[in-house]
C-alpha cells in the first residue's frame, strides 16, 4: 500500500494547505505517483489547483463509501500527482459521521486495502484545523504525519495540543501513525517569531526538520495564480525550503 | 438581555482570537461589563489570560446545563471583563450535541433568557475555525457578527463561504444575528495582501471597517506575555487599531 502522510495540526492558520500542496508537487516531481486528499471543507488545496468550485464529488464519497477511489480522482497540471477534492458535504461530515464507532477506519481501509494499493506510491493528507471525526479518519488512515506551526504562542500551544492528541491515539486507540516531524513555517530571522522557533528546536530536538520555511511574499502571490510556491518562485526562501523539505520527508520515511 | 458579538470566520489563523481578546479589553475598558466567552477547544483565549491549563468548567458546562452562567465566570485582571473559559471538553463538543436538532440554540436561550441578562452589557464570542455544532451555537446566540480576515486568497475565500453561511442562517433558520462588519486584519502597505485587501473593500464596501489592524509584531510579543496587544503596546500599530475598532464596532452596533 502507499505511504500516507497527513499534514495536521489542531491550531489554523499554520500552512497546513501551503505544506500539503507544496510537499505533494515535489514528491510528483521526484516521480512518485502521488494523490493529494483535501479533507478541508474549506477546500483550499482543491481551490489551489484552479477549482474555483468544489467539485460534486470527492473525498468524503470514498470515504463514506458513495464513490470508488479511482473514479474520484482528478487530474492536476503535473504529471504524476492526482486530487481527490474537497467537496460541500465535507461541511456536513462530523454529523454524518459521529456516533459511529468504526467510522473512523472508513479512509483506512480504502487506502490500505482498496483500490489505492496500485493507483499510487505516497498520499498526502490536507487536515482542516479541528480534531474531530474527518482528521481522525485521516490520523487512523495515515502511517505517518508532518506538524506544520508557526513558531508564534497560540500555534506552539496547538502543537503541544497536536503531539498529545497523536500520542494518545497511538496508545489508546492502536492507531499506528507516527510523527514524521515538526516543520517550522512562516519563521522570521529575528523576533518573537525567531526565539519561538528556538524555543520548539530546544523541546522537540531532532523531530524538527533542520530546514525551516521562511516567510516569504511569493506564498501569497502564488496562491493568487493557482500555483503552488515552488512552481512560481523555485529559487526563492520558501520555495527553496519545500523541496529541500521533502527530502528530509522522504529520508525519515524510509527510516534513513 | 446584552449585545452578543459572535467573531467567526470559518478560515483559520486570521486573528479571531486577537480580535476577540483586544475589543472585550476595549469595550471593558470604557465601562462596559463584558464577558468573553472562549468556545474553541484549542483554548487560546482562555490561555491569553494566563491560564496554562484549561479550567475543569467553563462555557460548555453552561451551554448543555451543567453549570450556571454566573458561577463559571472567571475574572481577569482588567476590571468589568470576566472570561467564560474553554474546557477540554470542548474537544467532544461536536459530538456531544450532534444528532440534536434544538442543541444549536442551547446557548441562546442562556443568554438571551438566564442569567446573563443582568451580568452584562456585551458578551464577546471568540468562535473555533470550524462551522459545527459549537459555532452554530455561537451565531444563534449572537446579535451580531464581526468577520475578521487576513487578506489573502485563501482567507479572501474562506470570508466568503462565512459571509453565505450566515446569510443562509438568516432565510433557513430565522437566526436573527446580522453581520457587524469585516475587519481586514494582518494586512501590509504593499505587495499581495494589499492588493487583496483593495479587493475586499472594492467587493464589500461599507461593510468593511475603515480601520484594518495592521501586521505589528507587538501582537506575538503580547501573546507570550499573556496579556491583549492594546495593553502592552497601546501605541503601536494594532493596538491603536483595535481601539479605534472597538469605537467603530459600537457604533455599527447601536445603529449610527
Ligand atoms: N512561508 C510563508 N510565507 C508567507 N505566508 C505564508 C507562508 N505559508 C503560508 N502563508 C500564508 O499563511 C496563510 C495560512 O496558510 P495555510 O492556509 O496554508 O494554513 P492552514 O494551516 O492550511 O490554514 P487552515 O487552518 O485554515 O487550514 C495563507 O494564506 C498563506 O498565504
Ligand atoms: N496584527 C497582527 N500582526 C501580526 N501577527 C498577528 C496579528 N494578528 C494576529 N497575529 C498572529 O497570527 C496568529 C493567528 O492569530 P489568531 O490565533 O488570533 O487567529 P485565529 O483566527 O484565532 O486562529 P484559529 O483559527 O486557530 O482560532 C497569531 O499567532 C498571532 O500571533
Ligand atoms: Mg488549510
Ligand atoms: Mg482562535
Amino acid at each position: 500500500p502507499p505511504a500516507v502522510v497527513a499534514v495536521f495540526n489542531h491550531k489554523g492558520g499554520v500552512a497546513k494547505t501551503t505544506t500539503a500542496t507544496n510537499i505533494a508537487v515535489c514528491l510528483a516531481a521526484r516521480g512518485w505517483r502521488v494523490v493529494l486528499i483535501d479533507l478541508d471543507p474549506q477546500g483550499n488545496a482543491t481551490a489551489g489547483f484552479g477549482h474555483t468550485r468544489l467539485p460534486p464529488v470527492g473525498a468524503l464519497d470514498v470515504v463514506a463509501g458513495r464513490c470508488g477511489f479511482a473514479e474520484c480522482l482528478l487530474p492536476t497540471p503535473f504529471a504524476d500527482l492526482r486530487l481527490l477534492p474537497a467537496t460541500e458535504a465535507l461541511r456536513m461530515a462530523e454529523l454524518e459521521l459521529a456516533g459511529d464507532e468504526t467510522a473512523v477506519q472508513l479512509l483506512r481501509d480504502h487506502l490500505r486495502e482498496g483500490e489505492a494499493i496500485g493507483l499510487a506510491d505516497m498520499v498526502v493528507i490536507d487536515c482542516p484545523p479541528s480534531f474531530g471525526m474527518v482528521t481522525l479518519n485521516a490520523l487512523y488512515a495515515a502511517t505517518a504525519v508532518l506538524l506544520p506551526t508557526r513558531p508564534d504562542p497560540y500555534a506552539h500551544d496547538g502543537l503541544l495540543n497536536s503531539w498529545y492528541e497523536i500520542k494518545r491515539l497511538r496508545q489508546e486507540a492502536e492507531a499506528d501513525v507516527h510523527v514524521a516531524g515538526i516543520l517550522l513555517t512562516m519563521t522570521e530571522e529575528r523576533g518573537p517569531l525567531a526565539d519561538g522557533a528556538q524555543a520548539i528546536r530546544a523541546e522537540f530536538g531532532q523531530q524538527v526538520y533542520p530546514t525551516h520555511i521562511p516567510g516569504d511574499v511569493a506564498v501569497a502571490e502564488a496562491a493568487q495564480l493557482s500555483l503552488p510556491v515552488v512552481v512560481l518562485d523555485p529559487d526563492g526562501g520558501a520555495g527553496r525550503a519545500y523541496v529541500a523539505v521533502t527530502a528530509e520527508l522522504l529520508a525519515r520515511l524510509h527510516g534513513d
